[in-house]
């Protein structure tokens, strides 16, 4: 359906702004390292049925590529700036204080309470859709203590929450048209709305607004 | 009658 169409193509897209952003600007600005780690870690524990027989379609199979391997390259790409330009990678390490292993071991738990099947392959999905759930709190952390976001576009963010509320939908349409609906999915999906809704706000309000009394 | 899913989304 559409919905899930352009909520995929939106995730797609957000990717793009965010790699293009960093590449063409040399800039990590803003940038939370906690968070695009987390999100590899959320496609690495998702997509683990690459590895079995399970197949669901071409298109599936491939975006799960895509979204695997520029998770991966992300984190690289940041890592560069380590050696590239140690003083902007010191101030991104400083400024990217949340404490990650509190939202590594919620997920964990809900994972093992809230699965489809007791199996290995069942329980990291679940896993990973907790974690991406709260994935973004390192960087909305970030973002309200330092109200300042180069890198970070309001295309990257918005691409994002455009992503999660289209999926919303597309439940509701699955719903719907074929008495699917994944629980697990659902309810995680709508915590991680809410979330970049938040992220939303904040950025609103620190970045566009705190800029615009700043301009020239 | 609604069912539990496959995961075919992303």
């Amino acid at each position: 359906n559409l919905f899930r169409i352009f909520g995929d193509l939106s995730h797609l897209a957000s990717i793009g702004i965010l790699l293009h952003t960093v590449r063409s600007t040399q800039s990590i600005d803003g940038i939370s390292f906690k968070t695009q780690a987390l999100y590899a870690l959320v496609f690495m524990t998702r997509y683990l049925d690459l590895f079995t027989w399970h197949w669901v379609s071409l298109y599936n199979f491939l975006m799960k590529v895509f979204f695997l391997a520029s998770s991966v390259y992300i984190v690289v790409l940041l890592q560069q700036f380590r050696t590239k330009n140690p003083i902007a990678y010191k101030e991104m390490v400083l400024q990217d204080t949340f404490k990650i292993h509190f939202l590594l071991l919620g997920s964990l738990v809900a994972g093992l309470c809230f699965h489809h099947r007791f199996t290995l392959l069942e329980i990291l999905w679940s896993f990973s859709v907790w974690l991406e759930s709260v994935a973004i709190l390192p960087q909305l952390f970030m973002l309200s203590k330092s109200g300042r976001a180069q890198s970070l576009t309001v295309h990257y963010i918005f691409a994002l929450g455009l992503y999660r509320f289209l999926y919303i939908f597309n439940w509701i349409w699955r719903y719907v048209s074929e008495a699917r609906v994944d629980k697990i999915a659902v309810v995680a999906g709508i915590v991680q709305t809410a979330m970049y809704s938040d992220f939303f706000y904040i950025y609103y309000k620190k970045v566009i607004r705190g800029n615009a009394g700043n301009l020239p | 009658y609604v069912h539990e899913p496959e995961h075919d989304e992303l």
